[in-house]
C-alpha cells in the first residue's frame, strides 16, 4: 500500500534526523 | 515504549520509537548540551516525506468508502503536519542558537508527534483493514442465517455457491491477519477459531444434505435433524463471532489485562 511506504519514509527521514541530533550530545555523555 | 499490535507497524515504528526515547534520555543526561549540528537538510527531508505522506493520505481518504476512515484520517494527517512545522521552527532556532533550549525542546516535541502521529495514521488505516475482514465474516454469518431455511437439494446446492467463495475469502484473510499480529495469544485464538470453522463447514453442509433427504424421505426424525444442524450452524457463527471481537482488538489490555 503507498501509504504504508509514504509512512516508512517519513519515519526514516525523522530517524536520520533523531540520530544527526542525537549525535551531538553523545559526545557529551 | 509503545507497544504496535501488527507487524508492519511495528517493523515502521519500533526503530524510531527507540531513538526518539534515547534522545530525551540523550538530552536529559546532556542537560545544556553540546551545540546542535545544522538539521535543516534533515528536517528538509522530514518535510518532504511528510507532504508526499499527506498527498498519499488525502488519496486514501479520497478513495475510500470508509466512513470512520475519511472521519480519522485527517485528524492525524494534521498531527504529523503540525509536527514537520515544529521541527522546521526548531531547526531555524538552532540555526541562530546552536544551544537554544526551547529549540530542543521543539525537536523531541516535533520527533514525538511525527512518531505519534504516524502510529495514529497507520493505526487508522490498520483499523480500516480489519473492518473490511470483518465485512466478509459477516457475510458468511449472513449466510449461515439462511441454513435453517434451506429445504431442497437446489436450494443447497445455490447456498454452497453461494457460502464457499465468502468462507473462503474470510478464511484467506483472517489467517494472513493473523500471521501480522504481534500478541500471540490473540493469534492464536484466530487461528484457533478458523480451524474449527473449517472443520465444521463441511459437517454443516452434511447435515443440511441429511435434513432434506429425511424431509422428502418422509420426515422421520426431521426435529433430530433440524436441531443437529442448528446446532452445527450456531457453532459456527460463535467462531465467526469470537474471531470478528479478536480481529478488533489492537490493544493487549482490551481482552482483560493479559
Amino acid at each position: 500500500e503507498m501509504i504504508l511506504q509514504a509512512a516508512k519514509s517519513i519515519i526514516a527521514a525523522t530517524s536520520a534526523l533523531v540520530r544527526a541530533a542525537s549525535a551531538a550530545q553523545r559526545e557529551l555523555i | 515504549m509503545p507497544v504496535f499490535h501488527t507487524k508492519i507497524i511495528e517493523s515502521i515504528l519500533e526503530p524510531v520509537a527507540q531513538q526518539v526515547s534515547r534522545l530525551v534520555i540523550l538530552h536529559e543526561e546532556a542537560e545544556d548540551g553540546n551545540a546542535m549540528p545544522d538539521l535543516a537538510r534533515p528536517v528538509q527531508a522530514v518535510s518532504l516525506a511528510v507532504n508526499n505522506l499527506v498527498k498519499v493520505g488525502h488519496e486514501t481518504i479520497e478513495s475510500s468508502d470508509d466512513a470512520i476512515l475519511r472521519q480519522d484520517m485527517p485528524g492525524a494527517l494534521h498531527r504529523v503536519e503540525t509536527a514537520a512545522t515544529l521541527l522546521q521552527q526548531a531547526s531555524d532556532m538552532l540555526r541562530a542558537d546552536p544551544y537554544s533550549g526551547p529549540a530542543r525542546k521543539k525537536l523531541i516535541e516535533g520527533s514525538r508527534g511525527i512518531l505519534q502521529g504516524t502510529s495514529a495514521l497507520l493505526l487508522c488505516f490498520d483499523e480500516s483493514e480489519v473492518r473490511k475482514i470483518v465485512k466478509e465474516c459477516k457475510k458468511v454469518l449472513d449466510y449461515l442465517g439462511v441454513a435453517e431455511v434451506i429445504d431442497t437439494m437446489e436450494d443447497l446446492v445455490q447456498f454452497l455457491r453461494d457460502i464457499s467463495p465468502a468462507l473462503s475469502r474470510a478464511a484467506r484473510e483472517v489467517a494472513s491477519r493473523a500471521a501480522e499480529l504481534t500478541h500471540p495469544p490473540h493469534a492464536e485464538t484466530l487461528t484457533r477459531c478458523l480451524e474449527s470453522v473449517k472443520q465444521l463447514a463441511p459437517v454443516l453442509i452434511c447435515s443440511m444434505k441429511i435434513y432434506i433427504h429425511i424431509l422428502t424421505e418422509g420426515g422421520k426424525g426431521i426435529e433430530e435433524a433440524a436441531e443437529n444442524r442448528n446446532y452445527l450452524a450456531q457453532k459456527m457463527a460463535d467462531e465467526i463471532h469470537e474471531i470478528i471481537r479478536v480481529l478488533q482488538l489492537t490493544s493487549y489490555v482490551e481482552d482483560g489485562g493479559e
